[in-house]
């Protein structure tokens, strides 16, 4: 039945869902919001569906706000771990990352820490040339806590204002995977007590559910500080990124937006909302 | 689970004979809520819906089955012949080369998946050669070659400044040259909406005309699996599917978008980063629809 008297009828809802589910924003947060909307809807006598729809902007951006945390970089070296799933993104990240900072004039060291799959190092060491910043690496088969406490080593006495760690992508349902992940941040802990500073956890922005999954197994095993959605600049929404807000209270902070070492932007809540009713 | 979920809506409208087309709507919102959050998409989950809705209505409830277990049983079902059939063979040219062309967006496992297919080829006693196409990606070569190396399978490249179409016309001479009967042309990721890449695949079409065209799917990927699936289906006439990363926990509903949009069979599940024995798995349905259905 018609809640609403006029245009703002049970199919305005259906759509509006519908858009939501489409954009991977999960039925039981989509179901969250429209609830919470409706009822903002009802209290403030909305009739039109232009302002509904608008109250649901707000609500969504809402979710994406309520954990944003400024970043702070106060510690040197600032050391910044970079995980996440198998081909999320990780290493194209931390080239534009790298990019960013130098761009700022920070001095940027790279540690290649996937010492697992062919030619991991290879390909950080390229983006390290192309952008202007050195890699620390010991190629296919070594010990990552090697790479990463050299890397440490490097930036300490380099004057380095930032380290960032390029970890092996891993599936959270692997087990012994997401230790040796706990156990690579403890190597980064014993080696500088606040360390990491941050953890970036990777996300594909065409991720579906299964998104809501890797964020907690990773918020779990390394506490991820903040979170990275990337290849934005396809069709999909990233409306992953609410469930995965929600679950692990961190912050959106960074937008992969193409294939480029300048292709980054700063996540913005409200422009990310915008761009999921587009 | 979906089984519970079932049991629970039966139990609240008791034992009966028939199953009522209202029992079976009652069920069936249980199914859509499943499959979407298995990240079926929104507009397969209607169309199954409707199909099993009308399959389920009026069926006499079995004597051996309850009739949320009825409920299940028509729904794996549909699923099962909806994923369609099991060991869908590759293409085997009879005036080899055999070609086979693996396409798909950034980080979906094509690389790795090449490599695999290599080597499944060399156990079956053929002769494959891997192609190194993707001129972009920093260290892509790289890592076709370091994987190449791994299963003793030739890997032919060119380096990054000659054209991906180029490098596979001379890598089909080449494979003529050493009597290679399969060549497995390894291309880089790709925005379907991308139009210079995606003209791109379409000249290596051309010039190489593939015998297989797979396109490479992550089982994480959630509702844009429709729309990745049908454009490249649309520049490139897909011959199947390869649906990666199924070790982890990812429910895989995409497999089930990705089949009803293009019509194409799914030929193979990735299952592990290695490339050895047990990481390329012929598809057999049965090994998705629990995981689907969750
Ligand atoms: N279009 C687009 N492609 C991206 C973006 N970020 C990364 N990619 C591409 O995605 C693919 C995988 O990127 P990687 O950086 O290798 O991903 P990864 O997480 O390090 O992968 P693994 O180390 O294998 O787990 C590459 O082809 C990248 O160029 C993005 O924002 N947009
Ligand atoms: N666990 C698991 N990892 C996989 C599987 N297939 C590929 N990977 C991993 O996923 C990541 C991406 O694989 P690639 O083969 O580089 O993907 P790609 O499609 O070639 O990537 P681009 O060339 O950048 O588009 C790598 O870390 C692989 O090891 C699989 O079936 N299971
Ligand atoms: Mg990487
Ligand atoms: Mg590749």
């Amino acid at each position: 039945a018609a809640l609403f008297g006029g245009a703002l009828n049970a199919q305005v809802w259906d759509d509006l869902e519908d858009l939501l589910v489409q954009a991977d924003v999960g039925v039981n947060t989509t179901t969250e919001l429209v609830k919470r909307v409706k009822e903002r809807v009802r209290r403030a006598g909305v009739k039109e569906p232009a302002e509904a729809q608008q109250m649901l902007h707000e609500e969504m951006v809402k979710i994406l706000m309520d954990q944003d945390v400024p970043l702070s970089q106060t510690t040197k070296p600032h050391v910044v771990l970079v995980v996440g799933v198998n081909g999320a993104g990780k290493t194209t990240l931390i080239a534009k990352l790298a990019h960013r900072y130098l761009d700022k004039n920070q001095k940027v060291v790279l540690a290649a820490g996937d010492t697992f799959r062919a030619a991991a190092s290879e390909q950080l060491e390229t983006w390290g040339a192309r952008v202007g910043v050195p890699v620390v690496s010991r190629g296919q088969g070594g010990d990552p806590g090697a790479v990463v406490y050299d890397a440490m080593d490097v930036a300490t006495s380099t004057d380095c204002d930032v380290v960032i760690i390029d970890t092996a992508g891993r599936l959270h349902a692997k087990v012994n995977l997401m230790q040796e992940l706990t156990k690579l941040r403890n190597i980064i802990r014993r080696k500088m007590p606040d360390a990491p500073h941050e953890v970036i956890l990777v996300i594909d922005a065409t991720t579906g559910q299964n998104g809501v999954l890797q964020a907690k197994a990773f918020a779990a095993a390394s506490d991820v500080t903040a979170v990275a959605i990337t290849k934005m600049d396809g069709t999909a929404k990233g409306g992953i990124a609410f469930a995965i807000a929600q679950e692990i209270q961190r912050p959106v902070r960074y937008v992969g937006t193409g294939e480029k070492m300048t292709d980054l932007a700063l996540f913005d809540a409200t422009t990310f909302v915008d761009a999921l009713f587009a | 689970s979906l089984s519970d979920r079932l049991q629970a809506v039966f139990k609240k409208l008791g034992g009966k004979g028939r199953l009522s087309e209202e029992d079976v709507r009652e069920a069936m919102k249980q199914v859509r809520l499943a499959l979407l959050e298995a990240d079926v998409n929104l507009q397969v989950v209607r169309e199954f819906v409707a199909k099993v809705t009308e399959r389920a209505v009026g069926e006499e409830v079995s004597r051996s089955l309850t009739p949320s277990q009825q409920v299940i049983k028509i729904v794996r079902d549909e699923l099962v012949s909806l994923l369609g059939e099991a060991e869908v063979p590759l293409a085997d040219a009879t005036l080899p080369p055999t070609v086979i062309m693996l396409v798909g967006l950034q980080g979906a496992g094509k690389t790795t998946h090449a490599a695999k297919l290599a080597l499944h080829l060399r156990k079956k006693g053929k002769r494959p050669l891997l192609v190194a196409a993707d001129v972009y990606r920093p260290a892509a070569i790289a890592q076709l070659e370091s994987l190449g190396k791994q299963v003793n399978i030739p890997v032919y490249s060119e380096g990054t400044t000659a054209k991906p179409p180029e490098i596979v016309a001379r890598a089909l001479a080449h494979a003529r040259a050493e009597h290679c009967n399969y060549v497995i042309i390894d291309t880089a990721g790709r925005l379907q909406v991308d139009e210079v890449l995606m003209t791109e695949l379409a000249d290596i079409v051309t010039v190489a005309q593939p015998h297989e065209r797979l396109l490479v799917v992550d089982a994480m990927i959630g509702q844009e699996a429709v729309r990745v699936a049908d454009e490249f289906n649309k520049r490139v006439a897909l011959s199947g599917i390869i649906f990666t990363k199924i070790d982890g926990d990812a429910r895989g509903g995409a497999a089930l978008s990705v089949r009803s949009v293009t019509g194409v069979p799914i030929k193979f599940l990735g299952t592990g980063e290695k490339i050895e024995v047990g990481t390329l798995e012929v598809f057999h349905p049965e090994r998705l629809v629990s995981r689907i259905l969750g």
